[in-house]
């Protein structure tokens, strides 16, 4: 019965896509539910990608309100640090693989598209906002999914959202929260917070009966990989990263100080001194929260040692 | 843990077998048979068996002797006694070297190749090496890495052997200090949490008093 | 059970599983970089 979700029902998912129930709610989809073979593939191929930013299709199904993801696969598109965008080789490479599936007998189509946000957390950019808004017009049903692979490893467990955008110009009903996030510099003119215009979807995973077989086998495996693996080794260059951010980030808020110090003299602008506050508001924030996981990864660290390393024979 | 899973059938055929043999000759043949199996690293179970001691005091006394030694000696202790052993084949041969090399890996990580050369009765590296890749890692007794730098061979994980009685008390010392050792890292975890927890009521409370001077100095400045 | 003894015996060989000198180098050296990088954010919070 676990496997019946593998079972694809081609005469439903025409009549689902003929109703389009999504087209009177904005807020239609609610649910996700992504295969851990599709999971484990975004994951491995966003961790690959080391600090660049990678992107990829996932193919799947509708169920009611809820988006199931069956499969994944990479785009064989250029990142960086970032921004990641399909070009025109990604299109042709997209139209090429839908039709070679079919022919293969595959018949998930695509539900939508991943990208990478290495080490600045899991939400849409202004550029994911356009570029999600563009998919849902023309290719609905169609999911945004992102994931960030550094803080995956430092969370111990999978850094992953899954959103939709609203139409152009609605107003959703309740103000979501944003979630503050901490925005590398060299991301910051195209992030602006978004949240206005897009929500978040319950994310839940599933295997099949054979993953469930194989993920047993690799369960010692697994289980001495958590144990023997620190973010404090994995994440150095991240952190690194993070930190030469802050340092920039402070550079700035020094030379805005000056300027303002100088400026102050001419018009005093309270205004100015909130904003600069809550810049170094945001910086103290940030370097807080580098800290904090640093101090986690030693905190982990410490107890094993104590556990494993202190008793003698 | 996959060799036990392995040996665990084995194991259970032999005990069933030196349950039920009558003759003394037949339980002879037996022990010769375990002794020899390639896949069996575990001899206290078919030690155990009560039919077995029927061979004490018989011309075949000394093939109980010997199964003791499959099940806690090594290659030194048959040297030392082979005048009162029976004769090993060449399976009996190689499965008392496995066994050795897995009670050296019971006492160190580090087995430098001196030593086990001379447990082993090897002459050179080559055949040391070729023994513990093909009868030693390919059986799934030990997992480690050969140094031939430092000419030694790190153990990462052996299989366990059979455990002498006295044994026994070291073990469950062994396992008290690790029960103590995490049960005063979790009392500690908790200290600590309830320490945060203390620390953070504090710093509220004292960012609230901040920000009522700060009012309070604002409405006396008005 | 002889087969539990055997496998409680072969896992307590691993403890202590980290104990050659490198380890407790390399483990200092990610101690004191934490530590410093606390320190540093603290000034960076004055």
């Amino acid at each position: 019965s676990s496997d019946g979700i593998y079972y694809y029902d081609e005469a439903a998912q025409t009549k689902f896509q003929h109703e389009k129930p999504w087209a009177h709610d904005p807020n239609y989809f609610r649910r996700v539910r992504i295969s851990a073979l599709a999971l484990l593939k975004m994951v491995v191929h966003a961790r690959s990608g080391g600090t660049i930013e990678v992107m990829g299709l996932m193919q799947g199904k509708t169920d009611g309100d809820t988006i199931v993801v069956m499969d994944a696969f990479a785009l064989p598109v250029e990142g960086t640090e970032t921004r990641v965008n399909a070009q025109a080789d990604a299109y042709e490479y997209m139209v090429d693989y839908s039709q070679a599936n079919k022919q293969a007998g595959r018949l998930e189509n695509v539900v939508g598209w991943y990208h990478s946000h290495p080490g600045y957390g899991c939400w849409l950019s202004g550029i994911d906002v356009s570029t999600q808004m563009l998919n849902q017009k023309y290719q609905e049903p169609f999911l945004a999914v992102v994931i960030d692979p550094t803080r995956t490893v430092s969370a111990g467990k999978v850094e992953i959202g899954a959103f939709r955008t609203y139409p152009e110009g609605y107003k959703p009903p309740d103000e979501p929260v944003s979630e503050y996030q901490t925005i590398p510099l060299n991301k910051i003119e195209d992030f602006g917070v978004h949240c206005k215009q897009y929500y978040s979807l319950d994310i839940t995973y599933f295997k099949s009966s054979l993953d469930s077989h194989l993920l047993d086998l690799l369960w010692n495996k697994y289980w001495v990989n958590t144990l023997s693996s620190s973010p404090l080794l994995g994440n150095r260059d991240y952190v690194a990263g993070q930190i030469s951010d802050l340092a920039e980030k402070l550079e700035q808020a020094e030379n805005q100080m000056a300027h303002t110090r100088f400026g102050s003299f001419l018009a005093p602008s309270s205004r100015k001194k909130e904003q600069e506050e809550s810049q170094l508001a945001k910086i103290t924030r940030d370097s807080a929260k580098i800290t904090v996981e640093q101090v986690h990864g030693l905190m982990s660290q410490v107890i094993k040692d104590f556990l494993f390393n202190s008793v003698r024979q | 843990m996959d060799i036990e899973r392995k040996q665990a059938e084995i194991v259970d055929h032999f005990v069933k077998q030196a349950a039920v043999l009558d003759a003394e000759a037949s339980l002879a043949n037996l022990i010769a048979e375990a002794t020899s199996h390639p896949s069996l690293f575990a001899f206290s179970e078919i030690l155990s068996v009560p039919n077995l001691t029927k061979l004490e005091g018989t011309q075949f006394a000394s093939h109980l002797e010997l199964l003791r030694l499959f099940a806690y000696g090594a290659c030194s202790d048959y040297k030392s006694n082979s005048d009162r052993l029976p004769a090993l084949s060449a399976d009996q041969v190689r499965k008392l070297k496995q066994l050795t090399v897995l009670m050296l890996a019971e006492g160190n990580k580090v087995l430098p190749y001196d030593q086990l050369m001379q447990e082993l009765d090897v002459s050179n590296v080559r055949e040391l090496e070729d023994f513990l890749i093909n009868d030693c890692m390919y059986a799934g007794i030990v997992r480690g890495k050969l140094d031939q730098l430092r000419r030694c061979f790190e153990v990462q994980f052996a299989a366990g052997r059979d455990l002498r009685p006295e044994q026994l008390n070291n073990m469950i010392q062994t396992l008290e200090n690790w029960l103590g050792t995490s049960d005063n890292l979790l009392h500690t975890i908790q200290d600590k949490i309830k320490w945060a927890d203390a620390m953070s009521e504090e710093n509220k409370k004292h960012r609230k008093e901040i920000e009522e001077k700060v009012e309070d100095a604002k409405q006396s400045f008005k | 059970d002889h087969s539990l003894l055997r496998q409680v015996s072969s896992l307590l060989r691993r403890l202590p599983a980290m104990e050659s000198e490198k380890f407790q180098d390399d483990f200092l050296m990610e101690y004191n970089d934490t530590l410093l990088m606390t320190y540093l954010a603290m000034f960076t919070n004055c």
